[in-house]
């Protein structure tokens, strides 16, 4: 899972 | 993604069921506060990122302001508004056995030791567990207002409509597998898998939830 992407999921 | 829009529409839908219910029946029997307690919970240590202002999209973020309000809207209601039609003698899953555990599962399985990330993986572990107040509760009475179980089947749906979203990322993107998302993901769907039978075969049937004695 790539961190730099953030959680972008509700 | 349509599994990930649909499964947001279907959580929507699942909150305005629980407006609904509570405001035209004036009454928020059947409904476990100890669950929605949790719910407010899981928002407001999920999307404490609100307060980074580094914001994914319009979309995103209106939609996690939402959550947190209408959920804490629904503590109101049950406590303030209707609070005579709450019964919490039948409430009486402990929730420290759910809390505790989480608060431990976060602090081993993160993605950074950090105010954000903690109070993020603890969320997504409370999350998957939360409905179990509510559903201890339906077993303890043994039935619900059909209204009541459509709100159930709309989490339900919710959750379940997360998995084909993570296939599809997993497909379709290359930023890697959110493994502690999938893992309490596919775990809280499981929870519903029983209640989701019983509503198949009998609720859209057209029959009254009941459990088996």
């Amino acid at each position: 899972f790539d961190e730099a992407q953030g959680h972008d999921e509700l | 993604n349509i599994f990930r829009l649909l499964g947001d529409l279907s959580h929507l839908a699942s909150i305005f069921i629980l407006l609904h219910k509570i405001q035209t029946s004036r009454s928020c029997r059947g409904i476990s506060f100890k669950t929605q307690v949790l719910y407010v919970v899981v928002f407001c240590t999920r999307y404490l990122d609100l307060l980074t202002f580094q914001l994914h999209s319009f979309y995103n973020t209106i939609m996690k302001i939402f959550f947190i309000g209408s959920s804490v809207y629904i503590l109101y209601l049950m406590r303030i508004r209707f609070r005579p039609t709450n019964d919490p003698s039948i409430d009486t899953f402990r929730i420290e056995y759910l809390l505790g555990p989480c608060a431990v599962l976060s602090l081993i399985f993160n993605y950074g030791y950090n105010w954000i990330e903690i109070p993020w993986s603890f969320s997504i572990f409370l999350e998957s567990v939360a409905i179990l107040p509510q559903l201890f509760m339906l077993q303890r009475t043994g039935e619900a207002e059909a209204i009541t179980t459509h709100y159930i089947a709309a989490l339900g749906a919710y959750r379940a409509l997360y998995i084909p979203n993570w296939i599809y990322r997993y497909l379709t993107e290359t930023n890697g597998v959110d493994a502690i998302a999938v893992v309490a993901g596919i775990v809280q769907t499981g929870l519903y898998v029983d209640f989701g039978y019983i509503y198949f075969t009998k609720v859209l049937q057209g029959q009254k939830f009941e459990l088996p004695a």
